[in-house]
């Protein structure tokens, strides 16, 4: 497949959710994003990695607007609750930059191309998720533009 | 935006690998993935959630086709010792549900139904994954027919 980065996407209107030890049974997932979805609260990414051995307990992250913030508390204080989590966090210093194109994750080398520029410019990482044509990382948010201008540089999109 | 759920993909090559008790600071993905990358390691989904406190451990996941088993142990045994990191594991009896469709993640709805949909099942949700265009969950294999045939009919994608 025919590698094209076309381009290098942000977003700074990222609240960050992190949901820890919520059980790791059938159900859980339906219960918090029913929850969600009962407050019409649009999601941008939802990510579950997690160690999963059975039995074990989980953590999952989310991304919504930051105007929910206030209504996305609200429904996770509900729903540590009703699960018996040991609780969650939120964050809205943060954003997230992606790097855009055709057929980018199964190329080994890009992904760890994107990750390398951004670890030259002290740039952490604090979630990264991935699609066939997108991936994105979420870094602080005073960091994103430097983020832009490397990835930009570094995939050789300064180009007109 | 128009939801048109479209169809459900499944895919049963896949290795679940999941790294735990990383550092969480700049560089560490970069490792990482240059790693895998150096031995042309084709990936399918990247994904790190986590809490995210700067200074704590981190986890982060990959998934892979299970022709590469050997190297990705390898790699990984090697990653380990260089990033002081707690462990690895793999397990390679999971596979890949997706909802696929246009506008998908930001319907608050369509991820609580493709949940709630296992949930009823009662198929144990590993590992999620959202783009704007697909959903995707990891789940044990021997459920993924299941999970495709529940999913049809719960989307209305049984109609001719
Ligand atoms: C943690 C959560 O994803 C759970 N495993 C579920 O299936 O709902
Ligand atoms: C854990 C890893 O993603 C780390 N935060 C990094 O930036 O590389």
């Amino acid at each position: 497949k025919d590698l094209v980065v076309c381009g290098v996407a942000h977003d700074m209107n990222v609240l960050k959710v992190n949901l820890y030890g919520i059980p790791d049974q059938p159900g859980v997932a339906d219960l918090i994003f029913s929850s969600l979805a009962n407050e019409k609260i649009n999601l941008d990414m939802i990510i579950q990695s997690g160690r999963g051995t059975p039995g074990e307990k989980q953590n999952l992250s989310f991304t919504t607007g930051k105007d929910d913030a206030w209504k996305v508390k609200s429904v996770m204080n509900a729903v540590v609750k009703e699960l018996g989590a040991e609780g969650f966090d939120t964050r809205d210093d943060v954003a997230k930059i992606s790097l855009v194109g055709a057929g980018m994750i199964t190329r080994p080398g890009v992904a760890a191309n994107m990750f390398h520029v951004l670890a030259d410019n002290n740039i952490n990482i604090h979630m990264i998720s991935t699609s066939e044509i997108k991936i994105s990382c979420i870094v602080d948010a005073d960091r994103i533009k430097d983020a832009a201008i490397a990835l930009h540089t570094a995939f050789g999109l300064d180009r007109d």
